[in-house]
């Protein structure tokens, strides 16, 4: 554990909380995107499935469930909870386009050939673009609540910092997993558009606002 | 190429 690493699961943590706060202070999850929060969900479901087969570490195991959990306590406060204040009509996003394609891609690339890897391959592809249905429904309605912003700039901050944990690995222990960084550089590179308006614009005290 | 059975990071 390097503190990129640990310093990039704090921020994806601090990203899933500030979401969740954001639903429940305000009573309503306006300008979210619950196709994203689904696919962040079966990522997780996915990926995690080896909590059922090995023991990591205490820490290991309790960050998976409490992503696990905090995902699917999102999309719970949006498609029941907090139903009637989600934005569906601007949620148009195809998911069935990048779910389909993923899973194929899963199925012909990937480390091992078994149920297990193949779930977990897919997992990391899916996460790379899970967030393209809530960035598209903010293209869409031109504009996104600041704290909003703050949950896009630590769930994008959290897969770079992973970058940086992996020039760290190959460096001082040798270890890296093509699947694994590939999949992050073009996660990473699809927050770089909202980095540069979160920087230029919501740091300097204004909201996020597309021109027309 | 790399670790298919441990799997440490999140």
């Amino acid at each position: 554990m390097n503190i990129f690493r640990l310093t990039g699961d704090l921020s994806h943590l601090a990203a899933i909380i500030i979401l969740l706060l954001k639903i429940w202070k305000t009573r309503s999850c306006a300008g979210i995107s619950g196709k994203s929060q689904i696919l962040f969900a079966l990522v997780f479901t996915t990926r995690y499935l080896d909590l059922l087969t090995s023991f990591i570490s205490l820490y290991n195991t309790s960050m998976k469930f409490i992503y696990i959990g905090c995902a699917y306590a999102t999309v719970y406060m949006i498609y029941a909870k907090f139903k009637a204040t989600y934005d569906g009509n601007h949620d148009t996003f195809r998911v069935e386009f990048l779910v389909v394609p993923i899973g194929g891609l899963a199925f012909l690339v990937n480390h091992d050939f078994s149920p297990l890897e193949i779930l977990w391959t897919f997992s990391i592809y899916l996460e790379s673009v899970a967030i393209l249905p809530q960035l598209f429904m903010i293209s869409k309605t031109g504009e996104a609540e600041t704290i909003t912003t703050h949950y896009l700039f630590f769930l994008g901050l959290y897969r770079a910092l992973y970058l940086m944990n992996w020039i760290w690995r190959f460096y001082f222990e040798g270890f890296f997993d093509m699947i694994a960084i590939v999949a992050g550089v073009v996660q990473t590179i699809l927050y770089c558009d909202f980095f540069y308006l979160y920087v230029t614009k919501v740091l300097k005290g204004k909201k996020l606002s597309l021109p027309a | 190429d790399s670790a298919t059975t441990e799997k440490d990071e999140l």
